[in-house]
């Protein structure tokens, strides 16, 4: 009902920013979006809210499109993935939903369980592993995550696997010693292949706000995140800071988690995702 | 920070006098932001707003603070005064066992939050058991099973084929059995809009008649934190909230605006994924986190 309004009035553009702001789009972003759509509509001789709304949608797709998504790694043998994250937004689940997408594509997997510290994580990576059909290499609790994702890698290249996907531990990103650690993962990952990991996932949560934005920040600084998995869209989140870090990072999103079956994972479409946002 | 920002915004105020409309407006407008790039609610931030302006409008300016500094000092109030008491206790049975639910969306920190309470309560003299309600997520059950452990601290459970209230029901007759007088009973992690799992926290309560219903919220929630708590409120009825994860830097506004719109109060902090990392609420520190 935000476009039964006859014209452009103030009105209008108060009810645009607060559905932005309400879908985490943040101050920031959101001011950016609308004055690039008042550039526009001043272009129209008689701009209605339509014209408006519409504006608003492009701009918001063409945010998201900018970043390409890098085409996948398909020539590395095993194409390993790192995915990455702070505590509890899907990690482990997307993983398991990943390695289900690439088994259905016919490739062999394995799954490395370098995060040795949370009760039961490897636990849950083996089952996810069992449910679809991909091998879980795996050290007792407390062992070095370096080390997991070194044997693990180490196998996939003896047992002729396709990909590798290395779960971590959730990390807050202001802990000093733990982004050091995940940057020690993947210096192991690089010194058995140069060009490992071929991807670095950052999986983010659609309920986070502004933080997410200072988290896509801080994993890119450390291991050079080169995609976003935004997950828990079945929700009534937006996971609208992604706006935000596509904007100011240039990071691409290439996933969403739609919910907790191996099915729930979907290519991002920013048509898709720009319409859910801003009905 | 937002004190640097009003006082420029009022340097051109020369000497003392009284705070124009027309200041207040600018300044209140640095506060809208500040309290929207903390996360809080929208409408939660134009409200309280709002309230800040009436008691700004025509206000002396004090003694030898900046006019800045005064508007700080009113938001502050006003940030106190929605955000409630610290130290608010959790309210234990004179019939043993307490029962304690804790309930969420995905992730949030319940089974992590019920064994730091089931610690916590252990060192203030009670004996707790935990009761792992959650059958859906891969391992949950290990997971609080290996925490039971690492605390030795007993946990029920009766793996993931039983239905979720029977695994309740039968956990807190052990309690009593036992001689337990804290029940604290870990439920999954599930979406306010997912009926089917919210009918099963409605079962769960009125089976059991839990003396606290604990809603776990993440800190770095941003404005979806209303719409969640809200239908949990509604549906389950809430006792208290945790803050997890506020050993981040997430500023927290989350809290401001579930406070404001259910009045449910904030009993504990998350602050580290230690099992000891469970803090007091102290409602002054949250309110110059969420200010920046
Ligand atoms: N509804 C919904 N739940 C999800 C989605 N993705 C993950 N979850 C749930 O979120 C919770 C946390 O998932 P995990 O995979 O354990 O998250 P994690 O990032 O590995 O957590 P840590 O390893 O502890 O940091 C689980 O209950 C999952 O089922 C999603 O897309 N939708
Ligand atoms: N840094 C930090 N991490 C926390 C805190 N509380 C929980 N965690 C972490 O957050 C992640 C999720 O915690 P869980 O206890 O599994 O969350 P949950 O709500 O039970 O998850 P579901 O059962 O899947 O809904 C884990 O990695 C925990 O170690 C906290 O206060 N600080
Ligand atoms: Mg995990
Ligand atoms: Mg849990």
């Amino acid at each position: 009902q935000l476009f039964q309004r006859g014209q452009l009035d103030q009105a209008l553009w108060d009810a645009l920013e607060e559905a932005l702001i309400s879908a985490d789009v943040g101050v920031a972003t959101t001011e950016r979006l609308l004055e690039a759509v008042k550039a526009r509509v001043r272009q129209v001789d008689h701009p209605s809210p339509e014209d408006a709304h519409l504006a608003l949608k492009e701009e918001m797709v063409r945010t998201l499109e900018t970043p390409p998504a890098p085409p996948p790694e398909l020539s590395a043998c095993p194409r390993v993935v790192l995915v990455v994250g702070v505590n509890g937004v899907g990690k482990t689940t997307t993983i398991g939903k990943l390695a289900r997408h690439f088994r259905s594509q016919g490739q062999r997997v394995l799954l490395a369980a370098a995060d040795t510290f949370r009760a039961a994580a490897t636990e849950q990576l083996q089952l996810w592993g069992e449910r679809v059909g991909a091998e879980v290499v795996a050290h007792q609790p407390g062992a070095d995550p370096g080390a997991v994702a070194f044997d693990a890698l180490q196998a996939a290249r003896s047992r002729d696997v396709d990909v590798v996907i290395v779960d971590t531990a959730g990390r807050l990103h202001t802990k000093v010693n733990l982004m050091e650690e995940l940057k020690k993962v993947r210096r192991v990952l690089q010194r058995l292949d140069p060009q490992a990991p071929h991807e670095v996932l950052l999986v983010l949560d659609a309920t986070t706000g502004q933080n997410g934005l200072l988290q896509a920040r801080a994993f890119t600084e450390a291991v050079e995140v080169t995609g976003v998995i935004l997950t828990k869209l079945d929700g009534t989140a937006k996971g609208g800071i992604a706006l935000a870090i596509c904007a100011d990072l240039g990071l691409p999103l290439v996933f969403v988690g739609t919910g907790e079956t191996p099915e729930d994972l979907a290519p991002f479409d920013p048509a898709t995702y720009v319409d859910a946002l801003l009905p | 920070a937002l004190t640097t920002k009003l006082d420029a915004v009022f340097k051109k105020l020369a000497g003392r006098g009284r705070l124009s409309e027309k200041d207040v407006d600018d300044a209140l407008r640095e506060v809208r932001v500040a309290l929207l790039e903390a996360d809080v609610h929208f409408r939660v931030a134009r409200d309280f707003v709002a309230r800040v302006r009436e008691r700004a409008v025509g206000s002396d300016v004090l003694g030898s603070l900046t006019p800045g500094q005064q508007v700080v000092k009113i938001v502050h109030e006003e940030l106190l005064s929605v955000l409630g008491e610290g130290q608010p206790r959790l309210s234990l049975s004179p019939t043993p066992p307490t029962v304690v639910m804790l309930v969420g969306l995905q992730g949030s920190g319940k089974t992590t939050t019920a064994a730091k309470l089931a610690l916590h309560l252990r060192k203030g003299g009670q004996r707790p058991l935990l009761v792992a309600a959650d059958v859906y997520r891969p391992a949950a059950v290990e997971q609080l099973v290996t925490l039971g452990k690492q605390l030795d601290i007993p946990v029920y459970q009766q793996g993931i084929a039983a239905d979720p209230v029977e695994i309740v029901q039968n956990g807190i007759r052990r309690a009593r059995e036992q001689g337990n007088t804290v029940a604290l009973l870990d439920t999954a992690g599930r979406l306010h809009v997912d009926d089917e799992m919210m009918q099963e926290l409605v079962r769960i309560k009125e089976r059991i008649a839990p003396h606290e219903v604990l809603l776990v919220v993440d800190a770095m929630t941003g404005q979806d934190a209303v719409r969640a708590a809200g239908d949990f409120h509604q549906q389950v009825g809430l006792t208290g909230l945790i803050l997890s994860k506020m050993d981040g830097d997430a500023r927290g506004g989350a809290a401001l605006s579930v406070r404001a719109v259910t009045g449910v109060p904030v009993k504990f902090l998350g602050t580290g994924e230690k099992t000891d990392a469970l803090e007091p609420y102290h409602p002054d520190r949250l309110a110059s986190r969420i200010l920046g």
